[in-house]
Parts: structure tokens; C-alpha cells; sequence
């Protein structure tokens, strides 16, 4: 498999006194099959593989009593550079409450993140109150409504009110009820959707959201970077949620949308339960990535 | 594409690119690619402009792979599954608008008996459509849903029986063992139907998908697949895998979030938008 092919790769380089271009040509092949395996963009890649080489063929490896294993260095080195150095925190506002807007495609795991999220804070000594802002989804208020029940946390909804207005009016909420938090669930829709698109920005322009986090489901595939360029490009993402990593996916669309915007991994969903909610370290998805 | 004046080594990295930037994998895209040089050396060809209609044949005759024919038989069960979130209550809407515009009686199993609000979903899906459903409380064994599901559509002889499962990741294998148990309970239920397992796949899905197929299919036979949400930028190349390595065929096409918005799958149309 690549992932055993690409560690053999690396231990044969890692022994060897002297480098030739075809060593590191061969050795950068096989980085560059394991990510694009791993659903990492096909120029993302192209990009990594060329930043490495670039570093490879250079001074610090030629200089090196041990090039190979500089060169493995280099790697790991940039992959968790990509990835961001360390962790992240949900932001404070100066004043509260602080909004959190949860956006992205259909399915992607925001009415569940909006709840975990919602469970976290709590936890942390947090007031938050959760906005049902998705009208459209048959039952999604429903959904939200009894997430909050379990968690004990209050769940704003309007009847008949748009998601602007449903937004506004639960800002208006927490202030009254003295939450120092509103997360903000939003319906499932696709970048290319105009219209829809716009009401996002409507709601961050109502509610002035401390944190919009992106929730993209890990699985993704190449399409992943051309998403979040257009949620970022729209609404300025101070952040992004991985969900569904527990799975076997190796998570590549995260380092494609990392290097493409620039956007922190603050948070990833590690199953379907409430308490399924943990904060992304760099290091360790950048070693997934290259099994 | 840009503009090839003879068949080189560049015109098959661009070609390799488009498959790859689809989703289609590196296997399959490798061995596509082997195939198309095979041919265009056969052929003599030396027109570059034939080297992408030859590698649009190879890829249409990849997923031409025949069609189960119960999707046109009622008395029918549709089992639908899938992991998490990829479309499978929204599938079993589209379906059930389908073959009621066709003049069978349909009724819906609301077999997720674990996320919250998924009766309530397809409840109210069904009362949308105008479709009767089968629902139990919350928390309940989805097997028993799906026995008083199927023993009502047998005594009331309805045609078509929709059944709506949980999202559930394959590399669980409690989930997966709760899955093969539902499936027990159908085959053992059917009366005279026919049974249909159709696996929903997220269009904007990675390699995970072919592991997904993978599994399912080792678990409950699936029939064919659903490939919902191709009305995003994804271009769903990963059903190219999943047919060259599972010969698994794509039967509907989801795309959009309304009733209407389901189709055959269209080989020759899917593969023409692949490049688009
Ligand atoms: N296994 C797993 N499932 C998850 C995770 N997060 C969410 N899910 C599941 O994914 C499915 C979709 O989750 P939702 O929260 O409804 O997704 P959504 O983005 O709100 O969907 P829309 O509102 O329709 O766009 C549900 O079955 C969730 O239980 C996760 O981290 N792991
Ligand atoms: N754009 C688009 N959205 C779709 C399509 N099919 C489903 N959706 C949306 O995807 C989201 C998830 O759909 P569901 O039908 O709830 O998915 P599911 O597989 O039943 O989810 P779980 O039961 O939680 O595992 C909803 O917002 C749907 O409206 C499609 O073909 N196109
Ligand atoms: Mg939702
Ligand atoms: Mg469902």
C-alpha cells in the first residue's frame, strides 16, 4: 500500500550518505501518490512537492552529513507548517455575547457541531444559547431543539421569521437571557447558490459573528479547496470544523483548504455523540495524512 | 484542455490531471490511462483531439454496467443506506415522488431510530408527498421498525416499500452488524418483493467512498448506488472507482434538495460533464 511504500521510501533515504537528484525525485513521487491518496488537492500538491524539492536540492540538505534524512525532515517540516503550528481557540468577543456562525455544505455535520459546540462551551463554565436558523430542512429545527433539550441549553427559534431575522431577534435573546454565547445553525447549501450565499452574508452583517467556522466533513475530495474559497471569499472564515474524522478517511481536503485560505482547524467531530467534539492538533493530522 | 498540436506525454498528464482532480483515484485513473495508450497505439491514431473521445468511451463503457432490473418490478423493498449526512432520507423523498408519479402505492420506513428528528423527517416528508409512513418511538431496534413496516406493506399490498436507515460509518462494526441484522430482517419479510439495497454516495466525496462501497457491499449486498448532491462542483469521479474495482452500478442521480430532483443515471451525460 502507499502508506508502506512511502515509509520504505523514506528509510532508504533517511540511510543514505549522498543524494542524487534521482533519489529525491523518486523519494517526492512518493509523497506526492501519498497525498493525492489521502484526497489532497492535485495542485496543493503540485505547490507542497515543488516547496520541497526547492528545499531539497538546496544547501541545508548538501551541506548535511545526513541529506536523507534532512530531506525527510523537510517534509514532515512543511506538512505541519501547512497544517498550522499549533492549536486554536474558539474566540471571545470583547463583549458579550460572542456569535458563532456554523456554515457549509449539506450534511457537513453543523446542526450537530452547533450542539457539541454548544456542550463544550457549557463545560467551560460557558452560557451559550443556540440559534435554530435553518427553516428550510424539513425537521431541522426539530433537530436542534432536541439537542439543546439533552444539553440543557436554550434553543432559539421564530416561527415564520427568515434566518435574518431569526438571527437578530436571537442576539436580542441572549442579551435578555444573560448567555455570553450564541452559536448559530445555519441550513446546509452549495457555495455556487447565489441567493443563498448572499443570506449568510446578510446574517453576518445582522449579528457581526465573532467566529464563522466553515463545517466540512472530512471525507471530501478535490473539490474541497473550490468550497471553501468561496465561503471564505464571501464571508471572511475565522475558522473551520473537520467532522466525521474518526473514520478512515485520511483527511486531505483539510490540508488543501488550509493552504488555499489560510483558515485555522479549531475544532474536529470524532463521532455522532455530543461529547464526540475535540480540538484539532496540527501534528496529528499532518501524520495521518502521510499514513 | 489546452490545445495539443500531437499526442505527447503531456496531452495524458492533462488527461490523468482531470481524473484525478475528479475524484476518480489514482488506481483507476492509472489503469484507465494504460488502457487509452494501449488503444490509441492500436488504433494508430494521431490526432490528439481522438485521445480524449477514446478516453471518454473508456470511461462511458466503464459505467455501463447493467442496471438491477426490481427498480422497474414492483412489488419492491429499497433498502436505502449510507454513512452520515450523504442523502439518504432526502433520496427516499425523490424516490418515493417517483414512483408515485408512476402510479404505485408507496410507504415509507422510518428505520433511523437513532438521530434526532429523523422520524420526524421523513414524517414530514411523507406528509408533504402525500405518503404514508411506518415510525416507532426513538431509541427502538430499527429491526422491528422494518418488520412492522414490511408486514404493513404486504397486507395492504403496496407496491413500493421505502426504508430509511441511519447514517452510519462502515468502520463501525456494531453499526455495520445492526445493518446486516435490518437486512436479515427484510430478506425474511419480503412476501413476494423484490429486495433493492441502494447505497447512497456523497457527489463531493474522496477516495473514503470506494471504502465505504467496499464495505457495504460486503455487509448487505448493495444493488446499486444512489449518487446524490452532483448539483455541487464535485464531479462524483469517485463512482468511476467504485465501478472499475466493485462493478457497482449508479442508478439514480441526486441533484438538488427537492422531490423532482432525482434521475436515471446517464452514462454518456456523466462522463460529458466530467470534463466540462
Ligand atoms: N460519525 C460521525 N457522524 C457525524 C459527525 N458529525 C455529524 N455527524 C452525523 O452526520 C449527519 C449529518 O449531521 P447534521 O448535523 O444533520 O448535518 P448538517 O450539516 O446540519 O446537515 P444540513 O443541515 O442538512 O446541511 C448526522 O447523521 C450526524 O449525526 C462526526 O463527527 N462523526
Ligand atoms: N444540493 C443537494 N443537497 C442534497 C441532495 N440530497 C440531499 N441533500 C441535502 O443533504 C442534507 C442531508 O440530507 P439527508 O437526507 O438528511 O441525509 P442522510 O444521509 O439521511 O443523513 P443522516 O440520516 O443524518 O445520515 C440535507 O440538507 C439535504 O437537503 C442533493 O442531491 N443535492
Ligand atoms: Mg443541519
Ligand atoms: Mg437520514
Amino acid at each position: 500500500n502507499l502508506a508502506g511504500r512511502l515509509q520504505e521510501t523514506l528509510r532508504k533515504l533517511r540511510g543514505k550518505g549522498k543524494l542524487t537528484e534521482i533519489d529525491v525525485d523518486e523519494a517526492l513521487r512518493e509523497v506526492k501518490l501519498a497525498l493525492l491518496e489521502a484526497d489532497v488537492n492535485f495542485r496543493v500538491v503540485r505547490s507542497f512537492i515543488n516547496r520541497v524539492r526547492e528545499r531539497a536540492i538546496g544547501k541545508e540538505v548538501t551541506s548535511s552529513l545526513t541529506p536523507g534524512q534532512m530531506v525527510v525532515k523537510i517534509v514532515h517540516q512543511e506538512l505541519t507548517a501547512l497544517m498550522g503550528a499549533k492549536e486554536e481557540k474558539i474566540r471571545v468577543a470583547p463583549q458579550p455575547p460572542t456569535v458563532v456562525l456554523l456554515v457549509g455544505l449539506q450534511g457537513s455535520g453543523k446542526t450537530t457541531t452547533t450542539a457539541k459546540l454548544g456542550r463544550y462551551l457549557k463545560m467551560q463554565g460557558r452560557r451559550p444559547m443556540l440559534a435554530a436558523a435553518d427553516i428550510y430542512r424539513p425537521a431541522a429545527v426539530r433537530q436542534l431543539q432536541i439537542l439543546g433539550e439533552k444539553l440543557e441549553l436554550p434553543v432559539y427559534f421564530s416561527e415564520g421569521k427568515d434566518p435574518v431575522a431569526i438571527a437578530r431577534e436571537a442576539v436580542a435573546a441572549v442579551k435578555k437571557q444573560n448567555c455570553d454565547y450564541l452559536l448559530v445553525d445555519t441550513a446546509g447549501r452549495l457555495h455556487v447558490n447565489e441567493e443563498l450565499m448572499e443570506e449568510l452574508r446578510a446574517i453576518k452583517e445582522a449579528v457581526r459573528p465573532e467566529e464563522i467556522l466553515l463545517v466540512v466533513d472530512a471525507m471530501t475530495g478535490q473539490d474541497a479547496v473550490n468550497v471553501a474559497r468561496s465561503f471564505h471569499e464571501k464571508l471572511a472564515l475565522t475558522g473551520l470544523v473537520l467532522t466525521k474524522l474518526e473514520s478512515d478517511t485520511r483527511g486531505g481536503a483539510a490540508l488543501s483548504i488550509r493552504e488555499v485560505t489560510g483558515c485555522p482547524i479549531k475544532l474536529v467531530g470524532t463521532g455522532e455523540k455530543l461529547e464526540d467534539l475535540e480540538v484539532f492538533y496540527p501534528d496529528r493530522l499532518a501524520s495521518r495524512i502521510l499514513g | 484542455l489546452s490545445l495539443h498540436s500531437r499526442i505527447s506525454p503531456e496531452l495524458y498528464d492533462e488527461l490523468e490531471e482531470i481524473l484525478i482532480t475528479t475524484d476518480v483515484g489514482l488506481e483507476t485513473s492509472g489503469r484507465v490511462l494504460e488502457e487509452l495508450k494501449a488503444r490509441v497505439k492500436e488504433s494508430r491514431e494521431e490526432r490528439p483531439e481522438m485521445v480524449r473521445e477514446f478516453l471518454k468511451e473508456i470511461l462511458v463503457d466503464l459505467l455501463s454496467l447493467p442496471v438491477p432490473p426490481a427498480i422497474d418490478r414492483p412489488p419492491l423493498a429499497i433498502l436505502v443506506v449510507g454513512v452520515n449526512g450523504v442523502g439518504k432520507t432526502t433520496s427516499i423523498a425523490k424516490l418515493a415522488a417517483y414512483y408515485k408519479a408512476k402510479g404505485c402505492s408507496c410507504l415509507l420506513v422510518a428505520a433511523d431510530t437513532f438521530r434526532a428528528a429523523a422520524g420526524e423527517q421523513l414524517a414530514a416528508w411523507g406528509e408533504r408527498l402525500g405518503v404514508e409512513i411506518v415510525r416507532s418511538r426513538e431509541g427502538s431496534d430499527p429491526g422491528a421498525v422494518v418488520f412492522d413496516g414490511l408486514a404493513a406493506a404486504n397486507a395492504r399490498r403496496i407496491d413500493v416499500v421505502i426504508i430509511d436507515t441511519a447514517g452510519r460509518l462502515h468502520t463501525k462494526a456494531n453499526l455495520m452488524a445492526e445493518l446486516e441484522k435490518v437486512y436479515r430482517v427484510c430478506t425474511r419479510n419480503l412476501g413476494d418483493r423484490n429486495l433493492l439495497t441502494l447505497l447512497v454516495l456523497d457527489a463531493g466525496t474522496g477516495q473514503n467512498g470506494l471504502n465505504q462501497a467496499r464495505v457495504f457491499q460486503e455487509t448487505v449486498g448493495v444493488d446499486g448506488i444512489i449518487l446524490a448532491k452532483l448539483d455541487g462542483t464535485a464531479r462524483g469521479g469517485i463512482v468511476l472507482a467504485v465501478a472499475d474495482q466493485l462493478r457497482l452500478p449508479v442508478v439514480w442521480v441526486g441533484t438538488g434538495e427537492q422531490p423532482d430532483d432525482l434521475r436515471l443515471f446517464d452514462a454518456r451525460e456523466f462522463v460529458t460533464a466530467l470534463f466540462d
